[in-house]
């Protein structure tokens, strides 16, 4: 463990918990993409089931459990809950343009082919593009509530500080995986035009377009 | 190129 991994790791559990708790304070989950927390939730699903069968550490099993609970809370109260709150015409984003794709290509490439570890890479790949719904319909409605941005901001930058544990652990450790380095990379960019709206605005809510 | 079995990160 190293600080950038265990920063990113905050920020990770930052943003699912400011989400969980914006739709559950404000009992409303407009603006919110149920499809990129439906994939959230698919991601989590499909890289954890080592829970089943590997012990790593305390904080690695708490984490996935809190992850995987908190991503299922949050899909429940979107598509349950406060579902007359959703708003499902702006989230229009065809996902299965995503996760086709995403799933052949963990068949392709993969450092295994056992069901485990396809799995687990269909989730590093899927993970890098789960946000598209999300970055889709705020491009859609041109405007986002500022703890949504927060959210956003606190997603994007758990795996940019991945990155950096990457380069820590190559360094350190003398081992590097390319298929969650490309796959970081990738969904690291895809905020960069957020990062750079989130950094520049002053906060007061936000009318732009990705 | 190490091949990481377990995969010990989140």
């Amino acid at each position: 463990m190293n600080i950038f991994r265990l920063i990113g790791d905050l920020s990770h559990l930052a943003a699912i918990i400011i989400l969980l708790l914006k739709i559950w304070k404000s009992r409303s989950c407009a603006g919110i993409s149920g499809k990129s927390q439906i994939l959230f939730a698919i991601v989590f699903t499909t890289r954890y089931l080592d829970l089943l069968t590997s012990f790593i550490s305390l904080y690695n099993t708490c984490m996935k459990v809190i992850y995987i609970g908190c991503a299922y809370a949050t899909v429940y109260l979107i598509y349950m809950k406060f579902r007359a709150t959703y708003d499902g015409n702006h989230d229009s984003f065809r996902v299965e343009f995503l996760v086709v794709p995403v799933g052949g290509l963990a068949v392709l490439i993969n450092h295994d082919f056992s069901f485990l570890e396809i799995l687990w890479t269909f989730s590093i790949y899927l993970e890098s593009v789960a946000i598209l719904p999300q970055l889709f319909m705020i491009s859609k409605t041109g405007e986002a509530e500022t703890i949504t941005t927060h959210y956003l901001f606190c997603l994007g930058l758990y795996r940019a500080l991945y990155l950096f544990n990457w380069i820590w652990r190559f360094y350190f450790e003398g081992f590097f995986d390319m298929i969650a380095i490309v796959a970081g990379v990738v969904q690291t960019v895809l905020y960069c035009d957020f990062f750079y709206l989130y950094v520049t605005k002053d906060g007061k809510g936000y009318r732009f377009s990705i | 190129w190490q091949r990481r079995a377990l995969h010990d990160e989140l």
